[in-house]
C-alpha cells in the first residue's frame, strides 16, 4: 500500500479537493484506496455525502484507541473506503498530549489494513500539530497542495522543516513526492513567479541529503475551476458531478503521473 | 478604540488580506489603527514587508508575558501600528495549556493602549484553539471572512458556536459584526446559492438572543482580484501597490461600512 500523506499548513490551497479526487480518479483507474479525514473540520467526510454527526466510530476513536481500525473503516464508492472525522477530532490533540509515542498511534493502527488496499490518502488540517505529525508517521510520502500565490509559498520551509524532522526522528521512510498546483491561473504573473521560484528551490535541493532532495512540481496541474467548489455541496466527486469538464480531466492527469511515477521535471 | 477579530477556522478565505487592507483603508480615513498577528504563520507581519525573524518581542512574547506591550507595538505605516509574529507563536498554545485563565491574558496585556488606538484588528490563524479564543477574548466585535464557497459555510455553525461559548463564559460583550464575502464570483451560480444561504441563516437569528442575531452580510463584497494576492509578495497593502485597483475599491467601500455602521440588510 502507497501511503500519502496530503498536507500544507496553508489554509484553503485544496488538500480537501485535492484527496478527495485523486482517490477517486485512482478508483476508477481500478486501484483500492483507503480515505483517512484528519481534519476535525470533517471536509473530506461532508465531500463524499458522509454526515460528521452520523459518525460512531473514525479517526478520532482510532487516535483514542477506543475502537479496533477494521470498525473505523466504511466503504463509500467502489474501490474507496473511509474512515471518517466528526468534531470530536478536535480534542484529540490535548487529549493525547502526554501519550508516549503519541505520533505513532496512527500508524500502528493501520499496519493491519496495509494489504486490504493500494493507496492510502490521508486528509490533513491547515497546522503542524499532533493531527498531521500523525499522518506523517503514518505516510511514506508527502504531497503537497499549493497555490501559485505568494502567501502560500511563504510556508514552504517551514513544512519541509518539520518533513525532516519527522523523517530524521520518527518516520526515516518519509519523503516528499511533490508539489502539486492548484487552482492554477495560468497567464498571470503570479504563477510565472512562484513556478519559477518553486522549481529553482526544488533544483537546488537535487542531489543534497534531504527529504524533498527528490521532490518535483507535477506536470499536472489542478486548474480554477468552479465545478471542483460547487461538487461538494452535492457529496459528490467531480466525476460523478462533471465527469468532462477541466477539473475532472486534470485529476486523472494527476492519478496517472502518480501511478506512473512519471515526474520528469 | 473598536476591538475586531477577524477569524474563521476555514482556511485560506481571506483573512489576512482582510485584516491587512481594512487597516490600510481605516488608516487613509484617519483612523488610528492597531494591528495584532496571532497566526504563526506570521502572514501580517509579511504582508506589511516586515521580516518574522527580525521580530524580538511580539505577540508570543505579550502571551508568555515576557513584555510589555509597549515594547511589542511597532509602527509600520502612518496611523497603523502592528504587534507583529514569529513561529515561536506556535509553541505558545502548548505553553499556556495549564496558566490559570489562559484566554484572557491577551485583552488584560493590551488594557494599556486602549485610548490610543482608534481601531485593533486582529488576524486569527485557521483553528479555533487558544490563540483564537485569546483574540476573541480581547476583541467587541467579530468579522467572519467567508468564501462563497459550499465548504466554507460547512464551518460556520461551529465557528459561531465558539462565539456563543466565549460570551457566555469570558467575554460577554462579545458579538459579531458582519459576514464578509471574499474572492467574490459574482456570476456563479455557486455564489448565488451560497449567498441565498447564508442570508436566510442570519434572518432567522433576528431578534433572538444569540450572539449573531445583529449579525449581517457586509453590502461590500470583495470581489476576487489577481492584484490582491500580488501585493503582499511586495510587502505592500493594496493602496501602496495599486490604489485604483477593484481590490482597493472593495476595501475602501469596506472601511466606510465599518465606519458609519450602515449594515442594513
Ligand atoms: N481547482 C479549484 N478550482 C476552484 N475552486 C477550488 C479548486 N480547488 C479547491 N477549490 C475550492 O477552494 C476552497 C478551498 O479548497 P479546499 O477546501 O480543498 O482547501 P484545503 O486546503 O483543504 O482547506 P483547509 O485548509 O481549510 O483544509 C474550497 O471551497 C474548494 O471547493
Ligand atoms: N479578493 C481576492 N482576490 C484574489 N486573491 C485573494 C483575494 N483575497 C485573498 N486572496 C489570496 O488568496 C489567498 C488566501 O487569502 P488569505 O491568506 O488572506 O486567507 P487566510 O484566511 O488569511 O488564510 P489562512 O487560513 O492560511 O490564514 C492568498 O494567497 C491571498 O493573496
Ligand atoms: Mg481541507
Ligand atoms: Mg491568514
Amino acid at each position: 500500500m502507497r501511503r500519502i500523506a496530503i498536507m500544507n499548513q496553508k489554509g484553503g490551497v485544496g488538500k480537501t479537493t485535492t484527496t478527495t479526487n485523486l482517490a477517486a480518479a485512482l478508483a476508477l483507474k481500478g486501484q483500492r484506496v483507503l480515505l483517512i479525514d484528519l481534519d476535525p473540520q470533517a471536509h473530506l467526510t461532508i465531500h463524499y455525502g458522509v454526515e460528521p454527526a452520523d459518525v460512531e466510530v473514525g479517526a478520532y476513536e482510532l487516535l483514542v484507541q477506543s475502537a479496533l481500525v477494521e470498525t473505523a473503516i466504511r466503504t463509500i464508492r467502489k474501490n474507496v473506503s473511509l474512515i471518517a472525522a466528526h468534531t470530536d477530532l478536535v480534542a484529540a490533540e490535548s487529549e493525547l498530549v502526554s501519550i508516549v509515542g503519541r505520533e505513532m498511534i496512527l500508524r500502528d493502527a493501520l499496519a493491519k489494513v496495509d494489504d486490504d488496499f493500494d493507496f492510502m490518502l490521508i486528509d490533513c488540517p491547515p497546522s503542524l500539530g499532533l493531527l498531521t505529525l500523525n499522518a506523517l508517521a503514518a505516510a511514506e510520502e508527502v504531497c503537497i497542495p499549493l497555490q501559485a500565490h505568494f502567501l502560500a509559498l511563504q510556508g514552504l520551509a517551514k513544512l519541509l522543516d518539520t518533513v525532516s524532522l519527522v523523517q530524521a526522528r520518527i518516520n526515516p521512510a518519509l519523503r516528499v513526492g511533490g508539489v502539486l498546483l492548484c487552482m492554477f491561473e495560468a497567464g498571470t504573473r503570479l504563477a510565472v513567479e512562484v513556478v519559477e521560484d518553486l522549481t529553482s528551490f526544488l533544483a537546488e535541493a537535487k542531489g543534497r541529503q534531504l527529504p524533498w532532495s527528490e521532490a518535483c512540481l507535477f506536470n499536472t496541474r489542478i486548474r480554477r475551476n468552479i465545478k471542483l467548489a460547487e461538487c461538494p455541496s452535492y457529496g459528490q466527486t467531480i466525476f460523478d458531478y462533471e465527469p468532462r469538464c477541466r477539473g475532472a480531466e486534470d485529476y486523472l492527469s494527476l492519478a496517472a503521473e502518480v501511478l506512473g511515477g512519471i515526474q520528469e521535471n
